[in-house]
């Protein structure tokens, strides 16, 4: 799910 | 995650267990500006709040439960451990300025409409201006311990790797984030003074006194 991996970082 | 993203969490994290133990082992938060200080707290809470909602590793959950943590012991030790030394007659930036444009930002420019969502974005924005206040109270007393910028360098250093960082997922993964990297750069132009400043001055070891 593109949206997810959106925000991997801090 | 590449090297510019490791050094850039690794410079984050430095900078939070600098002023950690600045203010504990000197028993006092003077030159600190608390209202920075509780802006990082709310930075990271608002970010945060997808560590129950979605996982994305070992590494990623440990780092944000160690930032909040680390963000709300700075703002308990300014303001009730050693609220004695606490300078606020010098911290006196109107917080709201920032905060109040900053949400309405977050509600216009947003990846998603969506409460979560709108979140993140209002913690990446805030994130970009966030040390504002400090930056006003150590121009408002025209000075600043070495410790104190040598946080600031590594604080203002982590979000110039993270630009790194940006550039190569760009080319390596095609991923971008337009709302975090134009953050970004603004956060890290902020910066661009004191650095002119730190390599100046702290590095040939002077103490960072402005000009009165």
């Amino acid at each position: 799910w593109r949206r997810r991996s959106l925000h991997d970082e801090l | 995650m590449n090297i510019f993203r490791l050094t850039g969490d690794l410079s984050h994290l430095a900078a939070i267990i600098i002023l950690l133990l600045k203010i504990w082992k000197s028993r006092s938060c003077a030159g600190i500006s608390g209202k920075s200080q509780i802006l990082f707290a709310i930075v990271f809470t608002a970010r945060y709040l997808d560590l129950l909602t979605s996982f994305i590793s070992v590494y990623n959950t440990s780092m944000k439960v160690i930032y909040i943590g680390c963000a709300y012991a700075t703002v308990y030790l300014i303001y009730a451990k050693f609220r004695a030394t606490y300078d606020g007659n010098h911290d006196s930036f109107r917080v709201e300025f920032l905060v109040v444009p900053v949400g309405g930002l977050a509600v216009l420019i947003n990846h998603t409409f969506s409460p979560l969502e709108i979140l993140w974005t209002f913690s990446i924005y805030l994130e970009s201006v966030a040390i504002l206040p400090q930056l006003f109270m150590i121009s408002k007393t025209g000075e600043a311990e070495t410790i104190t910028t040598h946080y600031l360098f590594c604080l203002g250093m982590y979000r110039t790797l993270y630009l790194f960082n940006w550039v190569w997922r760009f080319y390596f993964e095609g991923f971008f984030d337009m709302i975090a990297i134009v953050a970004g750069l603004v956060q890290t132009v902020l910066y661009c003074d004191f650095f002119y400043l730190y390599v100046t001055k702290v590095l040939k070891g002077k103490k960072l006194s402005l000009p009165a």
